[in-house]
């Protein structure tokens, strides 16, 4: 990054709706507090791995950290004064986003590998074990890649988290529900704190303007990749499952059920 | 929903 010659003024101003909500700084500092620990796969991996093995333990790692995200969720500013039909629907729609984000991170310093856990590091090649997971690791690790490239600050990382699990669904300011208009309106407010943190974050750079808008820019449109990587890996998933390749239980299954055509 | 529901209605530790 280029050093920080020059105090250039973010790039946005803090939205006037949010005023005196929080300020962007607290908000981020509010929103490091809430980042789950490390956690380890804890088992003994039998190399080389068969595609059942490697399934067992990946899913395995995955219900433990939804249980860890279920705790960091409601960390997030404003994410508990939501009704709760709407927190099931946010963390049941973003849940695989939230989780392949987090692997990004772990693995942005670590080309070429996908660090699952500290005990549980696998490269592209250890995934043709596994019928149709190359596809997504190749998508993972060029994601992985780009946040590499643009060199990613943990505050915008925790951000983009916050971000994804915000909008899950779409909030409309305008729109009129059956509950009334509050609730959509708290959620857009939480999104617009979300999005004046990333802002903020992104001005602490020393960047110009102009760099201030691509970066901000460059960011959010990887949005879209997690997304669609996160709803290739739900319907790898659920094939594996459908396969009896993997057995699926506890909170992994109910997530998973919820994305799935088999989901009431 | 049930483990979701329970991990989001009980306080933390």
């Amino acid at each position: 990054l280029p050093p920080m010659e020059l105090s250039l003024p973010p790039l946005v101003q803090p939205s006037q709706s949010n005023q005196p909500f929080m300020s962007p700084e607290e908000f981020i500092s509010r929103i490091m507090e809430a980042e789950p620990p490390e956690i380890y796969l804890m088992e003994d991996l039998k190399k080389p791995f068969t595609q059942a093995s490697m399934m067992m333990s990946l899913t395995n790692l995955a219900d433990k950290e939804l249980v860890l995200m279920i705790s960091w969720a409601k960390k997030i500013p404003g994410f508990v004064e939501l009704s709760l039909a709407d927190q099931i629907h946010l963390l049941k729609c973003c849940w695989l986003e939230i989780l392949m984000l987090g692997l990004m991170w772990r693995s942005v310093d670590h080309p070429g590998k996908l660090i699952f856990s500290p005990d549980f590091k696998l490269s592209r090649e250890e995934g043709q074990c596994v019928e149709g997971i190359m596809e997504i690791f190749d998508m993972l690790l060029a994601a992985t890649s780009r946040f590499r490239e643009l060199k990613l600050q943990r505050e915008e990382y925790v951000c983009l988290k916050a971000m994804i699990l915000l909008n899950s669904i779409l909030c409309n300011d305008n729109c009129s529900t059956a509950a009334g208009l509050p609730k959509k309106n708290k959620l857009c407010k939480n999104l617009d704190s979300v999005i004046d943190a990333l802002v903020w974050a992104i001005s602490k750079l020393g960047l110009s303007t102009q760099q201030q808008t691509l970066r901000l820019g460059h960011l959010t449109m990887l949005l879209s990749h997690i997304r669609h990587v996160s709803n290739k890996g739900m319907d790898h998933l659920s094939t594996m499952k459908k396969k009896n390749v993997v057995l699926v239980y506890n909170l992994l299954l109910e997530m998973l059920d919820a994305n799935t055509s088999s989901s009431s | 929903n049930t483990k979701l529901l329970q991990l989001l209605t009980t306080k933390p530790e």
